[in-house]
């Protein structure tokens, strides 16, 4: 099972 | 004061065809550098960035930096009102609530202007450092979209796997499961039709099919697409927009539970 991450974890939200 | 000029205006329409899908309401921003957006899908796991520089622009003044929020699909409706060879100009006032789109044909024999009400977005802006990528695959988009659209068929996922020997796009599904390999091929006679790839490192990550279909609407932008991808990083698929910038989406991948 395969579960989508989300953008934020890699990038700063400023 | 804000005042865009566009020759090829046909550019903007392919921008807003390869975005509107994607994203519902953006901020525009403008500034001396050029013509930007940023902005992520509903879900918070794809971003789209637009860079047109204004050197790009034939004639292009922005006295202030100005953020104009606008509904994709509203200004997707105004563009298809241009024709493919109109200039496009984009105009607003300081602190106006309006912006203006004006198309005139390329003998001057036709001009129009659409006025279009702005919307206050709050949008979150996220900060992209910049990265060495593990791969890099440079390679036809149009042959990038045709394969997104046949594994879509079988499933809904792709592992995109690259080693030296080339890239392997890999999906499985109910009825079965399916493997496309592109091998480098820079000896082709158009550079647009090569594949190239510079490895650091293999890399091989697994990204939602339906979120690549939707980059592959900015195919009429660009010959060709680069697929950068870092084990640690979201992909990034770049369509070069020539002589003025780049179309960028950023795709979070999906890891296994």
């Amino acid at each position: 099972i395969f579960i989508q991450v989300y953008l934020a974890i890699y990038f700063l939200i400023l | 004061m804000l005042e865009l000029r566009l020759v090829q205006g046909s550019l903007l329409k392919k921008v807003l065809e390869a975005i509107k899908d994607l994203v519902t309401d953006a901020n525009f921003d403008c500034s001396t550098s050029g013509f930007s957006l940023q902005a992520m899908d509903s879900s918070h796991v794809a971003l789209v960035a637009l860079l047109l520089r204004s050197d790009g622009f034939e004639h292009f003044r922005c006295d202030r930096s100005l953020s104009m929020g606008m509904n994709l699909n509203h200004v997707s409706k105004l563009l298809k009102c241009a024709s493919n060879d109109d200039i496009i100009t984009i105009k607003a006032d300081d602190d106006a609530d309006t912006v203006t789109f004006m198309f005139e044909s390329p003998r001057q024999d036709k001009i129009a202007d659409f006025e279009m009400k702005l919307m206050d977005i709050k949008s979150e802006h996220l900060g992209i450092p910049e990265a060495e990528y593990q791969s890099i695959v440079k390679m036809p988009s149009q042959e990038f979209a045709r394969i997104c659209k046949d594994l879509s068929s079988i499933g809904d996922t792709v592992v995109i796997s690259v080693t030296k020997e080339g890239v392997k796009f890999s999906t499985r599904g109910d009825i079965g499961s399916a493997n496309i390999v592109c091998r480098q091929n820079s000896t082709v006679d158009k550079p647009e039709e090569a594949t190239t790839i510079q490895m650091k490192e293999p890399v091989s990550l697994t990204f939602a099919l339906r979120y690549m279909n939707s980059f592959t609407k900015a195919t009429p932008l660009s010959s060709s697409v680069s697929i950068s991808m870092s084990s640690d990083l979201p992909v990034v698929v770049e369509y070069k927009i020539a002589e003025m910038g780049y179309l960028r989406y950023y795709l979070a991948p999906k890891i296994e539970d």
